[in-house]
């Protein structure tokens, strides 16, 4: 059986509204150690997994490994029924169908109670790598999305240039074309400030309407990391006091 | 012209 107590609703809230767009349906699998998903979205471009570690929880209990099925669509709505910051409670017996969420008020007496249907679901995962990546890049996360956003308005695709000058986001659309160059700020260390390690001058792009998907989690940390190799996908990282939510992303290639 | 790559030419099922 799983019981797992969240101090505060918000985490699943946020981790489901940087997921739901991209994936329906998946298992959040949980053991001893704490609850992972990963999961594709339908097109098979990008890939998102999340960590929550047992040691987040105020309390965790899970005797043996147990694929809980959710469709994130229904999850999200029944999560939407919590106050951010309520006491969040989930529990699953083994081989049920049920989930069972209790979200308790922080300060009243209010105690609510939710189930929600779980499903079998079979879905590929993919064996992800070890990657020594030529260049990590980390910035504000709130950067990144302002970076995304305002370059999706001019193009499809984002041409991610990591060189000693920095790192470019480069988008040249069909009627008009811009570019944003962040270099490392010596004086200011994340989350303020952009740190960039390269081993290796990186050239990759990559689909802009996913980078606007993934920086939703900027609602769960400061700082994001970008990690690059030319020619592998794209890893976007964003690490919480819970866990972390990783996005893969394939870059496009020339034929 | 570039192509998008599917995620499954860089990562294999276990």
């Amino acid at each position: 059986m799983l019981e797992a107590r969240l101090a505060e609703a918000a985490i699943l809230k946020r981790l489901l509204d940087s997921i739901k767009e991209l994936v329906t349906d998946a298992n959040f699998e949980c053991n001893e150690e704490g609850i992972n998903l990963q999961a594709m979205d339908n097109s098979h471009v990008a890939l998102v997994s999340v960590k929550l570690s047992a040691s987040g929880f105020k309390k965790y209990r899970c005797d043996r490994p147990l694929p809980l099925g959710v469709n994130l669509g229904s999850f999200t709505k029944v999560l939407k029924c919590a106050k951010d910051d309520d006491v969040c409670i989930i529990k699953a017996a083994d081989d049920a169908d049920i989930l069972s969420l209790t979200y308790e008020a922080r300060n009243s007496d209010r105690i609510a109670e939710y189930e929600m249907k779980l499903m079998d679901i079979d879905a590929d995962t993919l064996n992800i790598p070890d990657t020594d990546y030529d260049a990590r890049v980390s910035m504000p996360s709130a950067e990144f999305t302002r970076i995304v956003r305002d370059l999706s308005q001019l193009g499809e695709s984002v041409r991610i240039e990591v060189s000693k000058e920095g790192v470019r986001f480069i988008s040249d659309g069909e009627a008009a074309n811009g570019n944003i160059l962040l270099r490392q700020t010596d004086d200011d260390a994340p989350p303020e400030g952009v740190t960039i390690e390269m081993n290796q001058h990186v050239n990759l792009t990559f689909s802009l309407k996913y980078l606007v998907n993934f920086a939703k989690s900027s609602t769960l940390s400061n700082v994001v990391q970008l990690m690059l190799s030319n020619d592998v996908p794209l890893l976007v990282s964003y690490d919480f006091n819970q866990g972390h939510i990783r996005y893969y992303l394939a870059p496009k290639i020339g034929d | 012209k570039l192509k998008q790559k599917s995620l499954m030419s860089f990562f294999g099922k276990p």
